[in-house]
């Protein structure tokens, strides 16, 4: 169980960045030393992204925000265009 | 809604398009196509003209995953299905929809007019729009293929680029007079009223009574002449008064008038200002709450207290499961809840939360058989209800059956 949940959390956590990545220009840095930093970019972004659509904003990446990001959707970016 | 400006500076427009998906017939795609852009053409000056080879103001493709010098990629089934870019040279409002989805004029799969539409709002120079309600949200969420497709948000959007219609062009509004039995038909609103159900269409309503079989037929400017045509949302409250919507405004009706002092606006109900109107709306008659549709969320009002409930708004599916998306109209009939989208019905249990049945929007009407447009076609002008068009039908029957009749004994004797 605790090992199929992390995968589960990777899972949804690459396609968080991804997603972030290309419709609310999330770029974030390899680096291992600067995790911290890449950490409150995201949650600043899943901030910016849940405040577009109407979700109650967290910062966190809940259900409802992910049910919304594996929906299908226009390409074009949200933001930052 | 968010835009690009200057948008084209010219509003004489081309468009090609370059290869045809086949997933459909290639005039159903050039009917999509065109049908999209008149959308936009509808409100603007601008106006549209295929050409079929050489470069266009707007090229149109269908591509899959990473395709040619195109700076973004599609991702297979699902996920993305479409891209446009802004005005300019180049790649400058061209438009590309994913070869990998399935294309559909108006049945399962994706709808090329609505996603078209879509794209072609970032042709024009339209981003995204936050705005659940609004063809240009990035999901495309809020769509329903047989229903106008532009919200007020995408119309001041597009307007703030290229201007209105010319005044010279503006057409006068065609009237249509909706029939009962049309096997489309869909509701702009329904509510209860003490003991009928009133469904609203454009400047129309029909009337039902829970122990009379008769159907009524009328002008909604006959009851209550201040109210404006096409509402779009109405319910019946525990105070015995009808609660009509139709974009940020509502009025209050008590019997067959209209309370002075309205319309209001439907932020004093407590709705936040991103919403611009109410699909739906249903009073539940055992909690005395009110739930108000808007795209894919729900808001709940309490009739006591005459606050909205925390919590909310909640997706619609969460807090109704198996309606899913946009409802037009909603009602409560005997315990049920009903709940019409195009031309479909929803009957809904809220005690077991699920659909029991789906039914056609108009079997209220009792309609014997469908309306085929032949038989529309004589009686357009009239006003008339679903009871006159059913009648006509008998009577049609009877009189072919008995000149088939007389022929017969004619030839006997």
């Amino acid at each position: 169980f605790p090992t199929d949940q992390r995968m589960d959390n990777e899972e949804n956590m690459q396609l968080a960045q991804a997603y972030l990545n290309q419709f609310y220009s999330l770029e974030i840095e390899g680096s291992h030393l600067v995790q911290s930093r890449n950490r409150s970019l995201i949650a600043g972004k899943i901030r910016e992204m849940q405040a577009f659509f109407g979700l109650t904003v967290t910062g966190k990446l809940d259900s409802n925000t992910l049910e919304i990001m594996k929906k299908p959707r226009c390409g074009v970016p949200d933001v930052g265009q | 809604y968010g835009y690009t400006l200057p948008g084209w500076r010219k509003h004489n427009l081309t468009y090609r398009i370059m290869n045809y998906t086949p997933d459909m017939a290639r005039a159903d795609v050039d009917e999509a196509i065109q049908k999209a852009l008149e959308i936009w053409s509808k409100v603007t000056p601008l106006i549209f003209t295929k050409v079929s080879k050489g470069i266009a103001d707007i090229m149109i493709a269908f591509r899959t995953r990473v395709h040619g010098l195109c700076p973004r990629y599609f991702d297979g089934p699902l996920g993305l299905l479409g891209h446009a870019f802004p005005p300019g040279a180049g790649l400058g409002g061209d438009t590309h929809f994913d070869e990998d989805e399935n294309w559909t004029k108006d049945g399962e799969g994706f709808s090329l007019f609505l996603v078209a539409a879509h794209e072609f709002g970032h042709s024009l120079g339209l981003s995204h729009s936050s705005d659940q309600t609004a063809l240009m949200f990035p999901n495309y969420v809020s769509l329903d293929p047989s229903k106008y497709p532009l919200s007020q948000d995408d119309i001041s959007g597009i307007q703030s680029i290229y201007g209105g219609l010319p005044k010279a062009s503006a057409k006068p509004t065609e009237t249509i007079v909706p029939h009962a039995c049309d096997p489309d038909l869909s509701f702009d609103a329904i509510t209860t009223f003490r003991r009928e159900v009133m469904f609203f269409k454009g400047r129309y309503l029909w009337r039902i009574y829970y122990d009379i079989t008769n159907i009524e037929f009328e002008l909604i400017a006959s009851f209550w002449p201040s109210l404006p045509a096409n509402i779009q949302a109405a319910y019946e409250n525990p105070k015995d008064k009808i609660l009509i919507f139709k974009d940020d405004n509502f009025w209050v009706i008590r019997g067959y008038a209209v309370l002075p002092d309205y319309p209001k606006s439907i932020y004093a109900l407590g709705f936040p200002r991103y919403v611009k109107k109410i699909d739906a709306a249903v009073c539940d008659k055992n909690t005395r709450k009110t739930h108000f549709f808007v795209g894919i969320w729900c808001w709940r009002y309490d009739e006591m207290t005459q606050t909205m409930d925390k919590g909310y708004p909640q997706r619609v599916i969460k807090h109704f499961p198996g309606i899913g998306l946009r409802v037009d109209a909603a009602f409560q009939y005997k315990g049920f809840f009903y709940f019409s989208r195009g031309s479909k019905q929803f009957e809904y249990d809220p005690k077991a939360k699920n659909i029991t049945r789906t039914l056609k929007t108009n079997t209220w009407f009792q309609c014997k058989e469908p309306l085929n447009s032949s038989s529309d076609f004589g009686i357009k002008e009239k006003v008339h209800s679903g009871g006159v068009e059913v009648s006509y039908h008998k009577s049609l029957n009877l009189l072919l059956f008995t000149i088939v009749l007389l022929l017969k004994l004619n030839s006997m004797y």
